[in-house]
């Protein structure tokens, strides 16, 4: 054994670089499941002290989504999507080496055909790592917007998967796969008014009668009384469900002058009130953009607007590729998604970035509060699903967000056309 | 990912006999300016 020892020779070999991906995977698996397990402990210990006491009486939590389709998406629906996801967030995050990182953006620019000479940072050493190279920026000037005032302007690079109206609520997804609009959006979508439970019914009674001008005026005087309401950072609506916050960014001054510039315009046209001029019919039309891994994936403003709304519906993230969406039906439906309701000019407004498993986190630039593809939000969906099973209602989906901002009296956060509205992450 | 828009906007109006209707299209509504699978750039026009 001595002589064995002594006389082998040693050869030193550098481990395969998919076997530390896969050993760093792995750990990244576990830690995942560790906080899942810490969580799920931590939600027996709160049933436990809210009087569920037996472990089978307490209300099951939020069923998984399980579609319908092919075997391959069968077969997908069984796959912990969520935590790929966010695996391979984390694995994007991991530093490149210097002297790679130009070589390897070069690489992936050339095999999803992005145009480097449009990146706002030329020296591409900067971007630590694909996270941050995905969600770069682009040079001034290099996605000039339509002149056209009327105009709705495209929000992303990509391409356009689906257009066209909307008839009976319902939204065609590919030629003969259609799903509704609610399904979509939430409830009462078109309904919603976007105001605090405590306006009270002079102030209502104001609204119904008056010009832009007069409301704004109105909406002044009743921020001024009432200014707990539109101040208080975090509160909740006990009426709707919906949390009340203050949208993080302030609505520029720009935008705002434009938004209201924008309303007051077509003030002259049509009432304030939804669906109530009967000089103007209107219609509710829907576009898709699909954005492949190579584009540009931050989102801008595609009409002059005010956000009042957002809902979250933590879903699940499918891919939504072309081929997905020909084989799932109801695809949007069923993902990770932010709906934004809103007003422009015309009348209803929403905005709704939809995950999928390579690019999980959608980021609202004016709302930190919204956290998606994570555990917590996971939890409190769990949770939500809970209580309303314990009052015997069916789960409405998704959590909701008032935005109130103290300086913007037109109700929510006010956004100018082509103005950066937020973006997808990696994982 | 994919971004997908829902909103409101006029339908236009067909003009009356009193205003020479011909049997044309409604005016003034909303008209896109898209095709299915067109690829589309931040700011450019969608419809209008």
């Amino acid at each position: 054994l001595r002589e064995a020892l002594g006389k082998t020779k040693i050869v030193w070999k550098p481990i395969p670089v998919g076997l530390g991906i896969g050993f760093l995977g792995l750990l990244q698996l576990y830690k995942v499941h560790q906080r899942e397990k810490a969580a799920a402990e931590e939600e027996d210990r709160r049933s436990a002290a809210s009087g569920y006491g037996d472990k089978d009486e307490r209300p099951r939590k939020r069923k998984r989504i399980r579609p319908s389709g092919p075997w391959t998406v069968q077969l997908m629906s069984y796959l912990p999507l969520k935590n790929i996801s966010r695996v391979w967030g984390w694995f994007n995050e991991l530093k490149i080496p210097y002297y790679l990182r130009v070589p390897g953006f070069k690489l992936y620019s050339w095999i999803f055909g992005v145009n480097l000479s449009e990146v706002a940072e030329p020296d591409l050493h900067v971007y630590p790592n694909l996270a941050s190279f995905f969600y770069r920026t682009l040079k001034p000037g290099a996605r000039p917007l339509s002149p056209d005032p009327s105009a709705l302007l495209s929000p992303a690079d990509g391409k356009v998967l689906a257009f066209g109206t909307i008839e009976h609520g319902e939204v065609e997804q590919i030629k003969g796969m259609t799903y509704s609009l609610e399904a979509l959006l939430g409830s009462s979508s078109p309904t919603f008014d976007g105001e605090p439970e405590d306006i009270s019914a002079s102030h209502k009674q104001v609204e119904k009668n008056t010009s832009l001008e007069e409301k704004i005026k109105a909406d002044e005087e009743f921020a001024n009384i009432n200014g707990i309401s539109y101040t208080l950072p975090r509160s909740h609506d006990s009426k709707s469900g919906a949390t009340i916050v203050d949208a993080s960014t302030k609505s520029k001054s720009s935008s705002i002058a434009e938004v209201r510039a924008d309303l007051a315009i077509a003030e002259g046209k049509r009432s304030w009130l939804f669906f109530s001029s009967p000089k103007a019919p209107t219609g509710l039309y829907y576009v898709v953009i699909y954005l492949a891994p190579g584009d540009y994936h931050r989102f801008h403003s595609p009409v002059s607007w005010v956000v009042k709304k957002r809902r979250h519906f933590a879903g699940e993230l499918y891919s939504v590729s072309p081929y997905l969406q020909r084989t799932l039906p109801g695809l949007f439906t069923l993902n990770e998604r932010v709906v934004l309701l809103g007003q422009w000019k015309h009348g209803f407004f929403s905005f709704t970035p939809v995950g999928a498993t390579n690019v999980g986190s959608i980021v609202i630039n004016f709302d930190k509060e919204l956290r998606t593809n994570s555990l917590l939000t996971d939890t409190e969906a769990d949770r939500a699903a809970e209580e309303a099973a314990a009052r015997g209602e069916p789960y409405c989906g998704y959590s909701e967000a008032v935005y109130q901002q103290a300086s913007t009296v037109l109700g929510g956060h006010a956004l100018r056309r082509g103005e950066e509205m937020g973006g997808f992450q990696l994982g | 990912s994919s971004i997908v828009i829902v909103f409101e906007a006029p339908k236009g109006q067909r003009p009356t006999f009193d205003q020479g209707y011909q049997g044309e299209d409604l005016k003034g509504g909303w008209q896109w300016s898209i095709k299915k699978g067109m690829k589309v750039k931040v700011g450019e026009a969608l419809g209008r």
